[in-house]
């Protein structure tokens, strides 16, 4: 399952409607600090299911959700989007049919989650199981964030071996 | 279970020495298993050898060396298994010019396997990606995608 | 003394909200303290507003704005009570060219009190340096310092 | 008590004596990574009397004496010299007399510790009293270590609250 596009709303620092197409190849993404450069990585994480607040930087979940700037208002809710494709053939049978699997996750200030398999609500389980059955799940090797290569090196020896097991 | 890790450390630990030497312009490095006796809960160790310099305690290396030697676990483990895509976020932030050269040619021998995005503050990775999107704020706090350069055939 | 870490932390705080907008060319940032009832043991926790953006938990600030946010506090330490000489090892790695060059102002600023020695690979930050000490190894693992350059008059 | 310049011999990777002139304003320090810049930090650390080898990136003491490379025997001595310049008559009595004051420590592979004001050898405890004297100590914020600066933001506050002490 090949990415072809992000799509983020009310994510963090982006309140409007942003799409972000993926290429083949190396993808550079540039700006000057502070301009929500890594919000996209935590939109990949948090849209591929991550549930722990903190590996968001944020101290609750609702912390995803745009909350305002001195011009602007905050959000209710935060959705991002995930559409793959599946012309490689290496796609679970039920999604076969398909041309584009779109994954989506919403959260609400209410504290209510939904989660979508091309705009079909279900489980976050389902979205889980989709990302198993692939081989695309969020692997600790394949997102290096921001600081934290350093973290291979002064890991304890029992932790480092996580990393391996993932890939073992 | 105990044979399917057994094998995965020895494959990986195969390209880990073979990747290290790429990046570093010749030394070596290696993994060890902390219980060699005990497969299924032993921890991983690395050591490793820059071009010259003596086998130290890997907390010795230099900002740089701690970095370079990671990306080199991280691609070796990579290899064994590719995801279908790789986020590296400022990795190349401790790195001198160098290496920096070397990390994006190795980027670039990669990109058989999978799509790559790298977000990052420097000139020389700007110019070896095939597309470059750039965020900016101009209302302060709200983010925009604004650039879209695609790389001039050169 | 109590009364003695009120006074100093009071002055630090009053400092820092000074810097602080000095290196982010606006918004605001205070310390507080965890426990204002008990000032003897309280902690000290920071919030900062980067400018046009919300107060919000300093976690959710980016890389480079964390790291500035940290010199900001660094400095107006530093403003109180110098110490002869400071030694900033690689601290404008996160940093893009124009915070770069607030800072590289700022630490200008502060060489009257003090010598600032600072370790970079950045090419904005040699530029504003008095001297330059370069490091190499033409023997692998032998460090030699090699060339001193004296800033042209400009 | 401005300091004028730096001595280094064996100590990490240089073997060699190297002198660093220290001058006013802002000095750059220069290279590619594993040249040894950030083992200059060390050095100053060291002599300042440092005494945990975590703080220097060994697992112990001896690890900062020069242990050779694939063409050079490792040596039997560490040695780090700094000299500071007493013009700005901030400095103990004792020495006021003199224009220069060199504080000097040695480490042997033997385990032995040598220390020297003026070449005269004295106590840990005397290097540490002239320091204290002067103001010249090792506080958090004079020296911020490659990697560090970020541990002022995710510090706990109770930790924070120890380096805003130092300037009290
Ligand atoms: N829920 C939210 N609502 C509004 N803004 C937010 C929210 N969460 C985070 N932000 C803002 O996003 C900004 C951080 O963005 P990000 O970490 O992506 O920056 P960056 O481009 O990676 O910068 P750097 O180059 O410094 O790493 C912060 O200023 C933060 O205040
Ligand atoms: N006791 C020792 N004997 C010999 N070499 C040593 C010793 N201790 C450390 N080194 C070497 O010093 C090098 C690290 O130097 P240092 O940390 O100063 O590099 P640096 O110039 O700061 O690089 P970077 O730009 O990557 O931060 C390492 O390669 C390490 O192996
Ligand atoms: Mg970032
Ligand atoms: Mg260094």
């Amino acid at each position: 399952m090949k990415i072809k596009r992000l799509e983020l709303m009310g994510f963090k620092s982006f309140p409007d409607k942003t799409v972000l197409h993926f290429q083949e190849g190396i993808t550079g993404v540039v700006g000057p600090n502070g301009c929500g450069k890594s919000n996209i990585v935590d939109a990949i994480r948090w849209v591929m299911g991550e549930m722990s607040a903190k590996h968001l930087r944020g101290k609750s979940m609702e912390d995803v959700i745009f909350s305002g700037t001195t011009q602007r208002n905050p959000m209710g809710m935060a959705s991002v989007t995930m559409v793959f494709s599946t012309e490689d053939g290496r796609v679970p049978s039920a999604y076969a049919h398909f041309s584009e699997v779109a994954i989506s996750r919403r959260l609400y200030r209410s504290g209510e989650s939904e989660y979508y398999i091309n705009q079909t609500l279900c489980r976050l389980r389902d979205i889980h199981d989709l990302f198993l059955g692939t081989g695309v799940g969020m692997r600790a090797y394949s997102i290096i964030e921001q600081g934290r290569i350093g973290q291979v090196i002064s890991a304890k020896p029992e932790e480092r071996r996580l990393i391996l097991e993932e890939a073992a | 279970t105990k044979k399917h890790f057994q094998e995965s450390f020895n494959k990986i630990n195969e390209l880990f020495q073979q990747v290290f030497p790429q990046l570093f312009k010749g030394g070596s490095a290696e993994l060890r298993l902390t219980d060699p006796e005990n497969i299924l809960e032993s921890g991983v160790d690395i050591v490793a050898q820059p071009p010259g310099k003596r086998l130290q305690n890997v907390n010795l290396l230099s900002g740089g060396e701690k970095a370079l030697t990671a990306i080199s676990l991280v691609f070796a483990i990579f290899l064994l298994k590719p995801s279908p895509f790789c986020l590296l976020d400022e990795v190349d932030a401790p790195l001198d010019d160098a290496n920096i050269d070397r990390f994006n040619e190795m980027v670039r021998s990669l990109t058989d396997r999978s799509q790559f995005i790298l977000i990052t503050h420097n000139k020389r990775t700007m110019e070896m990606a095939d597309i470059l999107y750039g965020v900016t704020m101009e209302q302060a706090g709200v983010s925009k995608m604004v650039s879209v350069e695609l790389k001039a055939a050169s």
